[in-house]
């Protein structure tokens, strides 16, 4: 879920 | 980070220097689609609400900032600078566009990783962009001859998706907590959209003549 959050794509 | 995605932004970021380029170096907007380029501002300022809240990575935040400040430098380009402004086709970019912003809204309602305000709105960004280009495609067929300049800058903006579904195949495989179906769907359908002009692109390419887009 940690990847949800992070929005680490543009 | 990994290539594909690296690559996917980079072709982004070049897609955007074709675009500036073209309207700096020819002074004139011809053939580009106000409407998309509005949409692409809204995309970007929708999506990057995080950019003063959230830190990812120095490259995240200037990135975001390039796209941000790109976007919107091109469509006060095309509605404001007063000699780029007249060469806009404004009765050929007649495409509803309003349309596209309440369909992804309403969609992003529907469909989205989690109820909160940021995340119904990335979810709007992303929808958003997968059909923001409609406009730009419809005003391609529409004007017929196709500068140089503005052929490279569609395909790249489709490459730079393409490679987005290569960066999403490649975390899928390495990416354990990896699950953005979302952004994967709607890319897949976004990059859909572009098949038909990178077919008449690659055409345009063999033969090494004018691309043109069957009306």
């Amino acid at each position: 879920k940690a990847d949800s959050e992070a929005k680490d794509e543009l | 980070m990994n290539i594909f995605r690296f690559a996917g932004d980079m072709t982004h970021l070049i897609s955007i220097l074709v675009l500036l380029l073209k309207i700096y170096a020819t002074k004139s907007c011809s053939g580009i689609s106000l409407k998309t380029q509005e949409l692409y501002a809204l995309v970007f300022l929708t999506r990057y609400l995080d950019l003063f809240t959230g830190f990812i990575s120095i490259y995240n935040t200037v990135m975001k900032l390039i796209f941000i400040a790109s976007s919107l430098a091109i469509v006060w380009c095309m509605r404001v600078h007063p000699i780029v402004r007249r060469s806009y086709d404004k009765d050929l970019d007649t495409f509803r566009h309003y349309f596209l912003v309440a369909a992804s809204f309403i969609l992003a309602l529907l469909l989205y990783e989690k109820f909160a305000f940021k995340e119904i709105f990335w979810a709007f960004s992303i929808y958003l962009e997968a059909i923001a280009i409609l406009p730009q495609l419809v005003l391609l067929q529409r004007s017929g001859n196709v500068d140089n300049l503005t052929g490279h800058y569609v395909f790249f903006l489709g490459a730079y998706r393409a490679l987005y579904i290569l960066n999403w195949i490649y975390r899928y495989f390495t990416d354990i907590h990896f699950s953005r179906w979302i952004a994967c769907v709607s890319g897949l359908v976004q990059t859909a959209l572009y098949a038909d002009f990178f077919y008449y692109y690659y055409i345009s390419w063999r033969n090494n003549a004018k691309l043109k887009l069957p009306a």
